[in-house]
This record gives structure tokens, C-alpha cells and sequence, in this order.
């Protein structure tokens, strides 16, 4: 009710003020490439491949009003109600990955055998907030 | 011995990181990935790591073979090829640690090529479970080519007596045979899934075998006389495990293909258990094409 209160109820200019606190960041969450060589991490001696790697990452900021803009549930909302309403000192929901793909890594093992994997959960796909 | 080194090089690690580190308790070091990216997560550890023993470097043949399956299972940006034939998630290649020179009872009648081979799988975790195992013999092309050459394979299973011998006695035995073109291979890979399911089931750390194999140029399906042997400058075979691991960090094909499909899941009849290394696409049963048409 207080925001009702607040809204301008004649001049339109006064209405897009008002609104402009829904709209979303201008840097908004979202996925930012990273790609890194195993050799930069001394790793090349014994990862034999990929010889690159894109983990990616979730990078921005998350707008007040979340909904299915980023796939966040309503916790992601009430978290941000907490933090401006009741408690400040609980953090803003974070930016962060949301879903994954898997990498295939061949490997030389200290005895000399070589391992083949596939591990789970290597390379952000996707962001979200919460 | 290595087994026990590598635990206490566990415990090691643990006690110089700190506790938020710490691997989780129970989950053994063989994972490749993760102690090194727990080692770079904490700074200071950062140049013992570097200054680690150096690795034993695998055989070049087998590196190949291993990279060649790599592209064969993975895309240029190293995801796993979705492609649904194949249930391993790790493959594991070991090469023979030692040779026992035979002794006079060991060697059968008229037996040449007799290699006495000892395979370490310290390396396989109690989570990853064998799907297949497939010896992998490298030949040199020595050999004429276009020439139809036909291999037997005979297998004996060593177990160590307590008679005190440093090489153990045979104790049970298979033979395989197998006839191909030797101008298309440059890889032989022997199942012996079922030879080896009960050794390695039972968490044997140490497969001690004796492989006789020889090679005849001819092929006996094609009533051509299988003439002198081919001297084949054979490599000692490596052992090569297809496994699934079930491990929280292993990707599981099936769940993240049941996760994506909205249809269920309707049981289909899968042709071939593995994707085959050597390239050869999977030939389609009777029985898969009668399904394919019904779809079609």
C-alpha cells in the first residue's frame, strides 16, 4: 500500500518513474565466456586433452522483482524482501549458474596408465538468480 | 608399496590444507581432477605441486590409441558426444608392469610365443564398475599388405602358489581365435570380458596373466592353406577396462538424457553395449531394422 501511495496517479512522466524501478540492470545477470589452457595452470603435462577448457561463468546483477525471467523461485524473491524489508545484513541473491555440461578429460595417472572420464557439472550453460 | 603410499599422501594432503579443503571423507584420491584443483584452491601448496615427482610417461601407441578414442567420445570443445551407444563414462588403459621369464614347466608343448604379463588396476576405484575388457595388441605393418592373416589367442590366468616360486602357475585358460585384414588394422582388441568379470569383481588389484598368440597368413574360411607363421613384432598387449563410474563427480549419460527427453522413456532394444574404438559403426540387427521400419 505504502508504493501505492506513492504512485502518480495523473502526470505519465511521474508513471515511468515510477516504473523504472522494475526495470531490469543495464548489466544484468547473465553467462560470460571464459576460456582457459590447462598448460596456463601447469596441468598440460599430464591432462593430455582437451587442450582447452570453457568453464564460463554467471556475472551481474539481479533485479528486485524476480520471476521467471531467470527461471528463480519465489525464495529468490522473499531473500530480497528480507534483505530490504528485515535485515540488510542477509546478502541480495547472487548471479550464478543454474545448469551445467559435462567434460571428457584424458589423463595420464602417476603409474603411467592413461584414464579417460567424463566429469559431471564442467561448463556453466546457463545463469540464474537466487 | 604404491597403494599405501598414495593413502598416506592423502592423508598428507588432508592435514596441510585447510579443513574446508579437505577431501570428503571416504572419497579415495584416484579422482584425476579434483585433488589438483583443491592443491591450486589453497596458495600455498601451489609450489609443492609443481615440484611433484614426475609421472611415468605411457607408451606412445597407447597414447595414440587413447586420443583417438577421445575424439571418437568427445566434441572439439571436449563434451561427451551425445550419441547413446556407449554406457562408460571412463576408460582406463593399462600397460603390463612386469615380465616373468618362463621357466621349463611353465612353457606348453610348441608354444613360441608365450608373454607372461602383469597388470596393476590400483588405479580403479570400488566406484567404477567394468562394462568390458579388451586386450589391445599394436602391430607393426611389417606385414605384407593386403594380406588376410589368421590369429589364435591362448589365455591363462595366473594365481600365485605359495610354493615359494616367484612366477605363479597357470591356473585356468581360454583361447580365443580371430582372423582379420591386416591392411585395414593397426589395433587388435581381444574381448576377454568374460575371462577376466570374476578377477576383477573381485577387486583384485594385481591381474597376473600368460597370452600366447600367434599369427598364420591365410584364412581358413576361404579354403586358402594357412602357410608359414608371421613373424609379427608384437608389443605386449595393454589391458583396456571400459567402466562405469557412479561416483557424485562422474557424468551420468542416462540421467542427463532421461532429464532433457519430455516423452517417456520407452525400452528400446539397444544393438551394441560400447562404442567400438576402432571406428567400425555398429552393424544394425535384423531386429533393429524391423524396429526402425515399425518406426518409420
Amino acid at each position: 500500500d505504502e508504493n501505492t501511495k506513492e504512485a502518480p496517479a495523473t502526470s505519465p512522466a511521474d508513471l515511468s518513474e515510477y516504473f523504472k524501478q522494475f526495470v531490469f540492470p543495464q548489466n544484468e545477470c547473465e553467462l560470460h565466456n571464459f576460456r582457459l589452457s590447462f598448460s596456463q595452470l601447469k596441468w598440460d603435462k599430464w591432462i593430455i586433452a582437451p587442450h582447452r577448457y570453457s568453464p564460463q561463468y554467471c556475472k551481474g546483477d539481479c533485479p528486485r522483482v524476480i520471476r521467471h525471467r531467470y527461471g528463480s523461485p519465489v525464495h529468490t524473491m522473499v531473500q530480497n524482501i528480507i534483505y530490504e524489508k528485515l535485515d540488510p545484513s542477509v546478502p541480495k541473491p547472487s548471479c550464478v549458474p543454474a545448469e551445467y555440461s559435462p567434460l571428457s578429460v584424458l589423463t595420464i595417472e602417476p603409474d603411467g596408465s592413461i584414464v579417460y572420464k567424463e566429469y559431471e557439472d564442467m561448463i556453466a550453460t546457463k545463469c540464474t538468480c537466487r | 608399496s604404491p597403494r599405501s603410499r598414495a593413502h598416506v599422501a592423502s592423508e598428507d594432503t588432508n592435514s596441510e590444507l585447510s579443513p574446508l579443503l579437505w577431501l570428503p571423507k571416504g572419497v579415495r584420491r584416484g579422482y584425476a581432477l579434483l585433488p589438483p584443483l583443491l592443491k591450486v584452491l589453497s596458495d600455498q601448496e601451489h609450489q609443492v605441486w609443481t615440484s611433484e615427482a614426475p609421472r611415468l610417461q605411457p607408451d606412445s601407441r597407447a597414447l595414440r590409441y587413447m586420443k583417438r578414442l577421445y575424439k571418437m567420445s568427445a566434441t572439439k570443445e571436449g563434451i561427451p558426444k551425445a550419441n547413446k551407444s556407449h554406457l562408460y563414462n571412463t576408460v582406463r588403459l593399462f600397460a603390463p608392469c612386469s615380465e616373468c621369464k618362463q621357466g621349463p614347466r611353465d612353457l606348453m608343448k610348441g608354444d613360441i610365443h608365450l608373454v607372461d604379463l602383469l597388470f596393476n588396476l590400483d588405479r580403479v576405484t570400488g566406484l567404477e564398475h567394468l562394462l568390458k575388457s579388451v586386450l589391445l595388441y599394436s602391430f607393426d605393418t611389417s606385414v605384407p599388405i593386403s594380406s588376410s592373416v589368421t590369429c589364435t589367442c591362448h589365455l591363462f590366468v595366473k594365481e600365485h602358489d605359495f610354493s615359494g616360486q616367484v612366477c605363479p602357475s597357470a591356473s585356468h585358460a581360454v583361447a580365443f581365435s580371430l582372423h582379420f585384414e591386416v591392411r585395414k588394422r593397426k589395433w587388435v582388441e581381444i574381448d576377454v570380458t568374460s575371462f577376466l568379470q570374476p578377477l576383477i569383481a573381485t577387486n583384485r588389484r594385481n591381474i597376473h596373466m600368460a597370452v600366447n598368440f600367434t599369427c598364420l597368413m591365410g584364412d581358413p574360411h576361404q579354403s586358402t592353406n594357412l602357410e608359414n607363421p608371421v613373424n609379427m613384432a608384437l608389443v605386449p598387449p595393454s589391458l583396456l577396462l571400459y567402466l562405469n563410474d557412479t561416483s557424485e563427480q562422474a557424468y551420468h549419460r542416462w540421467n542427463s538424457l532421461q532429464h532433457r527427453r519430455k516423452i517417456p522413456v520407452r525400452p528400446r532394444q539397444r544393438n551394441s553395449l560400447l562404442l567400438d574404438p576402432s571406428g567400425d559403426k555398429g552393424k544394425e540387427t535384423s531386429q533393429g531394422k524391423r524396429a526402425s521400419r515399425r518406426r518409420r
